[in-house]
């Protein structure tokens, strides 16, 4: 379903070269559950906004579903670009980005205004009572606790039902009880829904909810 | 060293009350090694936040080393308080607040620029190296990735070799032996120095560190 060839990402600073991601080649299947570790500055980040659309590679391709999005001479344009984001994936960025000015609310129906898959609408309130956030509905970012905002990064994610989820540390500011329960809501949206996930975690018990645990090191990826 | 009494921080929005800190009485004595652990929510980072005169209390006590901070009919003013917060404390904030315009080695020697204890100018390339950080010195904030940045904050928090750290979960971004050594770290400084740490964590291993742990819930405190 998501495929990297040789995805390399270098950046280039004066004369010194960064290979944050250098030649990584893996195919991620639909409905995988995969787990990215390693250690910081290894490349996650980097990796996985490679494999979300987000980032353009330095070389090497990336296909979805069969449809090649970077690379063998064919560059989708940036219209299609923000198509497949919109249609396809929900997003927890390791910073969380929430609109300062919106309620917790408005930010976890953010993503409906710009693409809307049908019935998605209770979907908001379904996230906000899941996560635990009924409380804290008409706050704002600055209103609220930094494991807070974390989940309304998390439900505002899951608010499209995306086909694939991209989560960079979705739970490094929680505590354990509250990352068991995300746990087990990523593990059954997995199991029924077919969610596919792409999970960073520095989390042991987390990272091997997935049914595969992916290493990095220096940029490169190791099956473990 | 520490002594809060009833600390209370209320937070008025519209006709809803959040009593984020709730009545918090403890003592911390000089040099001590202390935990706070608890649900997401549940005010540690605002108690934190008090305990280093970083906001102000709605009702209830601080005293520093005897002197009184806050309550009991005597307010410091902006300045003394600022002074305060120099000579004695160092921050590492849940949110790093890294100054996106100067690089990493700016960012570490920030402090110095306001408050300079005599010999810390080693300090800053110290920790520099002992965090990792050498060959990311002259990159800027949007140029690192999240663990990094956040032992950036580690070592701005320490350049200063303040009497007392407060660190707001410094290693949620972390991977496993990156926070065990920061652990190590924090540690010997407890040791070897003397220094008094009041740390909030979601690690259980990083927790024990401490020879105390406060557990709160719902804005009260509670010795584990
Ligand atoms: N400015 C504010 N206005 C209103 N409520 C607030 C404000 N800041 C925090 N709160 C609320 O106060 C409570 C305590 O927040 P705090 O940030 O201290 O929690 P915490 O224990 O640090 O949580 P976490 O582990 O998620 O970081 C939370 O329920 C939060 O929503
Ligand atoms: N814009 C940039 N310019 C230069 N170097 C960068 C840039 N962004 C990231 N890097 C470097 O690329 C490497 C990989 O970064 P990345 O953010 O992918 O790491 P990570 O595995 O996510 O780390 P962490 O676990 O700390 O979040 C790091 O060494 C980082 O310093
Ligand atoms: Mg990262
Ligand atoms: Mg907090």
């Amino acid at each position: 379903s998501l495929e990297a060839r040789e995805l390399t990402r270098v950046y280039r600073m004066g004369s010194e070269e960064i290979r944050a991601v250098d030649g990584v080649s893996l195919t991620i299947g639909r409905g995988e559950f995969v787990s990215f570790v390693g250690p910081s500055g290894s490349g996650k980040t980097t990796l996985v906004n490679l494999l979300g659309c987000l980032d353009n590679p330095t070389s090497g391709e990336l296909h979805l579903a069969g449809r090649s999005i970077f690379g063998s001479g064919h560059i989708l344009s940036e219209k299609d670009l923000t198509r497949v984001r919109r249609e396809l994936f929900g997003y927890i960025f390791q910073n969380f980005y929430l609109i300062p000015t919106l309620t917790v609310r408005e930010n976890v129906a953010l993503p409906l205004a710009f693409y809307r898959k049908p019935e998605t609408e209770e979907e908001v309130d379904r996230l906000i009572g899941m996560l635990g956030l009924e409380q804290r509905r008409n706050h704002l970012p600055r209103q609220i606790s930094g494991g807070e905002m974390q989940r309304v990064a998390i439900a505002r994610a899951l608010v499209n039902r995306p086909e694939i989820l991209l989560a960079d540390e979705p739970t490094g500011n929680l505590d354990t009880k509250r990352t068991e329960e995300i746990g087990e809501v990523l593990q059954e949206l997995n199991r029924s829904r077919g969610l596919t996930i792409v999970m960073v975690t520095h989390n042991p018990g987390l990272a091997r909810l997935g049914e595969r645990i992916v290493e990095m090191r220096d940029g490169r990826a190791f099956e473990a």
